[in-house]
C-alpha cells in the first residue's frame, strides 16, 4: 500500500496547479522511490514529467509500484479544501480504487478526510533519452514568466537563441516585433537571481508561447528554472523543488517546412 | 512559416 505524508499541502497543491490545464486524465506512478507522472497534453506538442521523491515525504511508504488513475480536475476540488500549512496525506491500496486524503492543519484541531475515486487510465508513456544539452540557462523562473507573458502580446511564437553573448528571446506579431537579450547575472548576496548560461554550442529554436506561458504556471515551484536547449529536439524546462523532486515539461519545437 | 511538430518525432513510445 501507499502511505505519503507531506509537511505542506502547498507542494502538491501547487505541483498539480501547474500542470491541471496541460493535462487531465494521468496516473500518479508509485514505488519507493516516490509519485511519479508523465503525460501528454491533447495535440501531443507538450509532455509534463513530475517526480515527487521519497524523500520529499516524512513519511513515505509503498511497498510495491502502483499506479493511482486521477482526474486531474476532480483532485484540485479536493485538494481545495486544504489550507497550503496543512499536513497532507495519501493513501491507497495495492489495487485502489479510491485515494484517501487527510488534511490536518498544523495546530492538529481540524483533520478533514476525502476519497476520491480513481479511473482505469491506459497511459502511452515515451521513453525520453538522456540528452547533453547545447545550452542551459538558469534564471528566476519569475523573470522567464515576465518574458513569455510580454512575447506573448506580440505574438505567438518565440525564438530563443543562445550564443556567447546572451541568450534572447525574439517574436515576430502582426503589429511588429521583440527581443529580450539576458546577459549572465552573478549576484553573490542572492543567488536566486542569478542568470547562468552554459553553452557548449550555439543554439536557435522556435517554441509556441501558449504552452510557455502555461508552463510558467509551476512559478511558485521554485525561485529559479532552467531551460535546457539543443537544435532539432525539445526544450526542457524545469523546476527543481526540495528532495530531488522535480516537475518537468518538453516542448516540441516549431521547424520551418 | 514555420510548423509545429509533435513529440513522438522526438520520443519513441515505450
Amino acid at each position: 500500500m501507499l502511505e505519503a505524508r507531506l509537511e505542506q499541502a502547498q507542494l502538491l497543491k501547487k505541483v498539480v496547479d501547474a500542470i491541471k490545464d496541460l493535462v487531465q486524465d494521468c496516473n500518479f506512478d508509485c514505488n519507493d522511490s516516490g509519485i511519479a507522472l508523465q503525460a501528454m497534453d491533447n495535440s501531443h506538442v507538450a509532455l509534463v514529467s513530475m517526480m515527487l521523491k521519497a524523500e520529499s515525504f516524512n513519511p513515505f511508504r509503498c511497498d510495491r509500484n502502483i499506479a493511482i488513475g486521477l482526474n486531474l480536475v476532480s483532485l484540485t476540488k479536493v485538494l481545495r479544501a486544504a489550507q497550503n500549512e496543512d499536513i497532507l496525506t495519501l493513501k491507497a491500496e495495492d489495487a485502489p480504487d479510491s485515494l484517501n486524503l487527510t488534511f490536518e492543519s498544523s495546530d492538529k484541531d481540524r483533520i478533514s478526510e476525502y476519497d476520491l475515486k480513481l479511473m482505469d487510465i491506459d497511459q502511452e508513456h515515451l521513453g525520453i533519452p538522456d540528452t547533453d544539452y547545447s545550452a542551459t540557462i538558469s534564471m528566476p523562473s519569475a523573470e522567464f514568466k515576465r518574458i513569455c507573458t510580454d512575447l506573448m502580446a506580440m505574438s505567438e511564437s518565440v525564438t530563443i537563441e543562445a550564443g556567447k553573448d546572451g541568450i534572447k528571446f525574439a517574436c515576430n506579431g502582426d503589429i511588429g516585433n521583440g527581443s529580450i537579450t539576458l546577459r549572465t547575472v552573478q549576484d553573490v548576496e542572492n543567488k536566486e537571481n542569478n542568470i547562468e548560461i552554459a553553452l557548449t554550442e550555439p543554439v536557435s529554436l522556435t517554441f509556441s508561447l501558449k504552452y510557455l506561458v502555461n508552463f510558467c504556471k509551476a512559478q511558485n515551484l521554485s525561485k529559479t528554472v532552467k531551460l535546457h536547449i539543443s537544435n532539432e529536439v525539445p526544450l526542457l524546462v524545469e523546476y527543481a523543488m526540495e528532495g530531488g523532486s522535480y516537475l518537468r515539461f518538453y516542448l516540441a519545437p516549431k521547424i520551418g517546412d | 512559416s514555420n510548423q509545429q511538430a509533435r513529440l513522438e518525432g522526438f520520443f519513441k513510445p515505450v
